[in-house]
């Protein structure tokens, strides 16, 4: 504020009293992401601790935040200013520019430039036909054999999520081969009880009894993989392996962060949050992929059903709920995907 | 945003000539972009 003793600029006290406590805020978050990484460096690995912060996530309205951010990046830039602003985002989160399809010129806002696709022969499709390739950029949160009854992914060290609820409960999803052995040891068949009627290929995937006919044949395990897309990464899906999609289960949930400061911090990250369920079948049997949104990227577009839509405002959101369902073509084949197919894309809010 | 995959793929087989074991070709932590091989 101007005065006539000379003071030309004056900053409240509690301006600099937030200034300075959201920068100590800032050194501290700095120091312990440093405590993690080097914690990783030496091999200890990271355990579920819930804290206060996260459970006041749970208070904020994170699909409404997600949805203003959609709003606030969907804001069309003049084109001198376009180049800037994306080259700032990639210095920011390490994006590779030289890959973008197009111009920077052409993306005419953030949102856009997020979904980008890239140039021809950027991301080559290895070609070995008993090969399962990565659907996304990313890194490689975990990966393994479920083994267990009731199959669980452990989100970190202390705490693990069910992968029915992670899919559905309506899930064809297969026995584990330790499932299997027990059954043909003479265990209950429990896929053939009262659910024989729902799922025809359910029992084709998972029967003993089925997989008897060939001796030959190897015994099916239940694998899974889980990938985690820093903002900078390219954000469009892409299919694993040629399959067909039988299933799309939709669950509209909460849009936490995902980042790894959440995963350590919150309880059923990846089961409460918005996500696109497709499940189906390729040569080895069942396939399910899950796509996971976060409050940044709080939508998820299906480029096989493209009048799917995500992260919708809803008056009450029941959590108990069940996922919105659709089967593709019931009586046929589903939608048949080849290796290295767009699927879909992550949207910005 | 995250995906996970969950599949069904060989872990044992049979016809011992033909070892048809599903292995994954990735360690926890890697980077790994569209297009390359999780496992064979």
């Amino acid at each position: 504020r101007g005065s006539s003793q000379g003071n030309s600029f004056f900053v409240p006290g509690a301006t600099v009293g937030t200034v300075l406590m959201l920068g100590a805020l800032h050194a501290r978050r700095l120091y312990d992401d440093k405590k993690i990484e080097e914690a990783r460096e030496k091999g200890i690995e990271l355990e579920f601790h819930p804290d206060v912060k996260a459970t006041f996530l749970s208070f904020l309205p994170l699909r409404t935040i997600s949805r203003f951010w959609g709003f606030l990046t969907s804001v069309e830039y003049p084109i001198w200013l376009r180049p800037h602003v994306y080259n700032a985002w990639a210095r920011a989160f390490h994006s590779n520019l030289e890959e973008a399809a197009l111009p920077l010129e052409e993306y005419a806002s953030l949102r856009h430039f997020f979904v980008r696709t890239l140039k021809e022969g950027c991301r080559p499709i290895d070609s070995d036909p008993c090969c399962l390739i990565s659907p996304v950029d990313g890194t490689v949160l975990r990966f393994g054999e479920l083994k267990e009854a009731g199959a669980m992914i452990e989100q970190v060290k202390g705490f693990s999520y069910s992968v029915s609820s992670l899919l559905g409960a309506k899930s064809f999803l297969p026995m584990t081969a330790c499932e299997n052995i027990q059954q043909e040891s003479g265990g209950e068949d429990k896929s053939m009880g009262d659910e024989t009627q729902k799922s025809w290929w359910r029992v084709s995937l998972a029967s003993p009894k089925v997989r008897a006919i060939s001796p030959e044949s190897p015994m099916k395990g239940l694998f899974y993989c889980v990938i985690y897309l820093k903002p900078g990464d390219y954000h469009r899906i892409h299919s694993p392996v040629d399959w067909n999609v039988l299933v799309r289960r939709h669950f509209s949930g909460r849009l936490y962060p995902l980042n790894e400061r959440a995963m350590r911090t919150i309880r059923n990250l990846y089961v409460e949050n918005e996500r696109v369920v497709l499940e189906g079948q390729w040569q080895e049997g069942y396939m399910a992929m899950a796509a996971i949104g976060a409050t940044n990227i709080g939508s998820i577009e299906l480029f096989v059903e493209p009048t799917l839509h995500t992260n919708r405002p809803r008056k009450k959101l029941l959590h108990s709920e069940p996922p919105e369902e659709r089967v593709y073509e019931p009586e046929g084949n589903g939608i048949m995907l080849k290796k290295g197919d767009e699927v879909g894309a992550f949207n910005m809010g | 945003s995250t995906v996970v995959l969950v599949f069904q793929a060989p872990v044992s087989s049979a016809n011992e000539r033909m070892p048809s074991d599903f292995k994954f070709c990735i360690e926890r932590g890697d980077r790994i972009r569209m297009g390359e091989a999780l496992g064979r």
